[in-house]
């Protein structure tokens, strides 16, 4: 999961 | 309704038009746009009705799997007014000669074989958003963790297509069942996108912004 970051970030932002 | 609301807006390739036209720079047109639109499709996907309520995990899964599906319906679905021509963006338009020059023959012709599908069927856009959430929640990633949570959305969402096709389309009681059964040949052409992009991506002359470059390395 590490290697997904943006992925990551993109889903915890809100809207 | 909900998903309706959700669609997004469509979007522009903006190809540079100072740079002649060649392979290199339709991929790489291709790939920036790919790029710009899993960055929609991800807040697309944070609208689906209980996508939210999954594990982060379990959602970063489901886009792993299923976002070049996504891709590649939304592609399908502007092209339906057309013949023999692939709407990838509001302002880029790829016909037989463009998909030759850029090496993409094979993959746009399995695309355009999925536009043919659902031009005979008619497809709606209101069955288009609902078969393109399935697509996303029934994507077989074998990193899901709670199963069972996967499993309740699929059904919401294939409930929410037999309900619209039990109102619009009485006539046909197989029509539900005849769209999901297009979803083996969005699968399968799908993972040949992946496999053709994975092999520009190792060529390494089609520059690849980062959120592509990281779904695909996810499919290799």
């Amino acid at each position: 999961k590490e290697k997904h970051k943006i992925l990551h970030q993109l889903l915890q932002n809100s809207t | 309704s909900l998903l309706l609301v959700a669609e997004p807006e469509g979007i522009f390739a903006m190809p540079d038009p100072t740079v002649p036209e060649s392979d290199i720079k339709a991929l790489t047109t291709l790939c920036d746009l790919a790029d710009r639109e899993l960055v929609v499709n991800i807040g697309w996907a944070k609208h689906i009705p209980g996508f939210p309520s999954l594990s982060l995990a379990d959602q970063m899964s489901l886009l792993q799997s299923g976002w070049m599906e996504i891709l590649i319906l939304r592609v399908v679905f502007r092209s339906l007014g057309l013949e023999d021509k692939l709407v990838y963006a509001e302002d880029y338009v790829m016909d037989e000669e463009q998909s030759k020059l850029a090496g993409l023959l094979d993959l746009n012709n399995a695309i355009l074989q999925l536009v043919k599908k659902y031009k005979t069927m008619g497809l709606e856009k209101e069955e288009f958003v609902v078969l393109k959430a399935i697509a996303l929640a029934n994507s077989d990633s074998m990193q899901i963790e709670d199963s069972e949570a996967v499993q309740r959305l699929q059904d919401v969402l294939h409930g929410a297509l037999q309900e619209y096709e039990a109102a619009h389309r009485p006539e046909d009681a197989r029509r539900a069942g005849k769209l999901i059964m297009t979803l083996p040949l969005l699968r399968q052409t799908a993972a040949r996108a992946v496999q053709h992009f994975c092999s520009i991506k190792q060529d390494g002359r089609v520059p690849m912004h980062k959120l592509f470059l990281e779904l695909l390395e996810a499919k290799a």
